[in-house]
């Protein structure tokens, strides 16, 4: 049986780890290191409300206000804002054409057991944001 | 008398951030 989990993440989301099941907008169900690049930009039209973005990493650096994250700085989109995150260093990102990446690989395949690259500047991962309404 | 075990299925868009510039320092 397959029951809907919550897509509000815990401290170790578990979406992440090697073997997860991801429900795309298509209904197809995926394990989460089959994803590729098609799967995101393709849920997003099929969903209509949210709209996937080219988000490219212009800095990492350790976060000053919570020891022990990285804060990642990006620019989003055709606009291209400026948007900062602080993470855990394994966070896993997906990035274009690459796939999941994350600032530790070592440490993303320690606690998800998911293959990631390491996560550079210049990397253009995929973030989504909603839709303009007309 | 098997009790069916429930694998959790998680929505795609839990797997990207989402980034607006509201966000931003």
């Amino acid at each position: 049986a397959l029951s809907h989990a919550p897509a509000s993440a815990p401290s170790n989301p578990s979406h992440f780890m090697k073997g997860a099941i991801i429900q795309l907008a298509t209904g197809e169900l995926k394990r989460v290191e089959d994803l590729q690049t098609q799967d995101f930009v393709r849920s997003a039209e099929v969903s209509g409300g949210l709209k996937i973005d080219s988000s490219m990493v212009v800095d990492i650096r350790a976060s000053q206000q919570k020891p022990g994250l990285v804060s990642l700085h990006f620019t989003v989109g055709e606009q291209q804002s400026k948007v900062t995150i602080d993470v855990p260093p394994e966070h896993p990102f997906f990035v274009f054409g690459q796939g999941w990446s994350s600032c530790s690989p070592e440490r993303t395949a320690q606690l998800y057991d998911l293959a990631c690259h390491p996560l550079q500047v210049g990397d253009v991962c995929v973030s989504i944001t909603l839709q303009q309404q007309p | 008398n098997v009790e069916p075990r429930s694998v959790p299925v998680f929505p795609w868009h839990s797997l990207v951030p989402f980034l607006a510039p509201t966000q931003s320092d």
